[in-house]
């Protein structure tokens, strides 16, 4: 930066110098010149510096990759950046993000944008879009499109659970007890109870199992806290096809959704929602990177929660926003809005409830039925 | 943005004495890359 000024000064008082005769008027024309050269040289160290940050970052992100293929599990390492990030107003930018994402565009712009925006930057698949690209008034109305008719065919298999997004398998697990934990990444784990509000009826699903012994299995006819948790909420059809003596575990599914993903979420199988839970939490970016270097990502980040009960029992789905990916949209509750200003200061407020259908039967869902979106911003 | 599913899942099936493999498994693993639909587990018929 130094240099660059040095020249650009040394370039302006030569051709001051060149000009000869012109007295303090000449010496004027100077200071201009070097103010004019301060700005791009500015510019220039800027660029320079975050292309360094840049390389920087792909070098690192290669050698984790590198780590990876050779089966070793990169660690929990919080950074200075991860808690300057704390001090950021990121709900904020996240909403200015949304606001520029939604503006319209003239109408032979917007194949250009998309190209560049999904299939330059994301690989996604455009010919998979329902519309063709030009009915995309803005990029947050592209970012949510909706995929032509049977370009995401739904298993059948009645005894299988299908995946509600596109995306990255993050983490599969059984949980193995009542102080079960979710790993973000290996050196640092979350309760899933954290996860899902302190009111989750999965308290009752731990700590109450109906088939502890197998001895109790054949006779077990709902005296058990399990079978009553499953006679009080299910509903008449969940009820009746829930086998009285079956083991069950409970199992997690992490899934990372890319930015340039398919970001619609559908119904993983046929069940009932009873509760929706809202936390206005953070909005820190949710990236791979984040994953390692912020600690609680997926606990202190916005998210909506459903909770309900399917055939086999507790069911609960957890969509968590991020910076970029600021806003759920809720299709069974239009009404519903997230990411909006925080009047409170305190981030540990309780999370906002809302139970579907008080009468006990919730709100039901098919399998591969769309249930939500992430929206930019 | 990231989606966490938790859910109860059969881990073994003796209903009515007989034994059978029900038995909740993921067909995916850490780093797959899955589309909406696909199957993430199955457990077995009787």
């Amino acid at each position: 930066h130094s240099a660059i000024l040095s020249r650009g000064s040394h370039a302006a008082r030569s051709s001051v110098g060149g000009g000869g005769g012109g007295g303090g008027g000449g010496g004027g024309g100077g200071k201009s010149e070097e103010n004019f050269l301060l700005v791009p040289g500015a510019t220039i160290a800027t660029i320079l510096m975050l292309g360094a940050l840049h390389a920087r970052r792909l070098y690192e992100d290669k050698k984790v990759e590198e780590l990876k293929e050779k089966g070793i599990e990169v660690e929990f390492s919080p950074d200075i950046k991860a808690a300057f990030l704390r001090l950021l107003p990121l709900r904020t930018m996240s909403r200015f993000w949304g606001l520029l994402a939604s503006l319209e565009l003239p109408v032979y712009v917007r194949p250009f944008v998309y190209k560049a925006w999904d299939a330059g930057l994301f690989h996604s698949n455009l010919e998979e879009a329902a519309l063709p690209l030009e009915k995309y008034a803005s990029l947050q109305e592209f970012f949510v499109r909706a995929l032509k008719e049977g370009a995401r065919p739904i298993d059948e298999d009645p005894n299988c659970l299908v995946s509600p997004v596109d995306g990255m398998v993050l983490r599969i697990g059984e949980l193995g007890g009542p102080g079960a934990m979710i790993e973000q990444v290996k050196g640092f784990s979350y309760s899933p109870f954290s996860l899902l509000g302190p009111r989750t009826s999965l308290h009752k699903v731990v700590d109450g199992n109906a088939c502890d012994e197998p001895s109790e299995l054949s006779t077990a006819q709902g005296t058990t806290k399990k079978s009553w948790w499953r006679l009080s909420f299910a509903s008449p059809k969940v009820r009746n096809s829930v086998p009285s003596c079956q083991m069950e575990g409970v199992f997690y599914c992490v899934l990372y959704l890319h930015p340039g993903s398919y970001h619609r979420v559908h119904s993983p199988v046929d069940w009932n929602v009873f509760v929706r839970r809202h936390f206005s939490g953070n909005l820190f970016p949710m990236n791979e990177r984040a994953t390692r270097t912020i600690k609680n990502l997926h606990i202190e980040n916005e998210r909506v929660v459903l909770e309900g009960q399917w055939r086999e029992g507790f069911m609960a789905l957890a969509a968590i926003g991020a910076t970029n990916i600021g806003s759920i949209q809720l299709y069974i509750e239009p009404e519903f809005r997230t990411n909006r200003p925080k009047l409170k200061l305190l981030s540990s407020e309780p999370p906002e409830e809302r139970v579907y259908d008080a009468e006990g039967t919730g709100l039901m869902l098919k399998k591969g039925e769309e249930v939500a979106a992430f929206n930019m911003g | 943005s990231t989606v966490v599913l938790i859910f109860q899942a059969p881990i073994s099936g003796l209903a009515g004495g007989i034994s059978s493999s029900p038995e909740f498994k993921f067909c995916v693993k850490k780093g797959d890359k899955i589309r909406v639909g696909e199957a993430i587990g199955r457990w077995g018929s009787q």
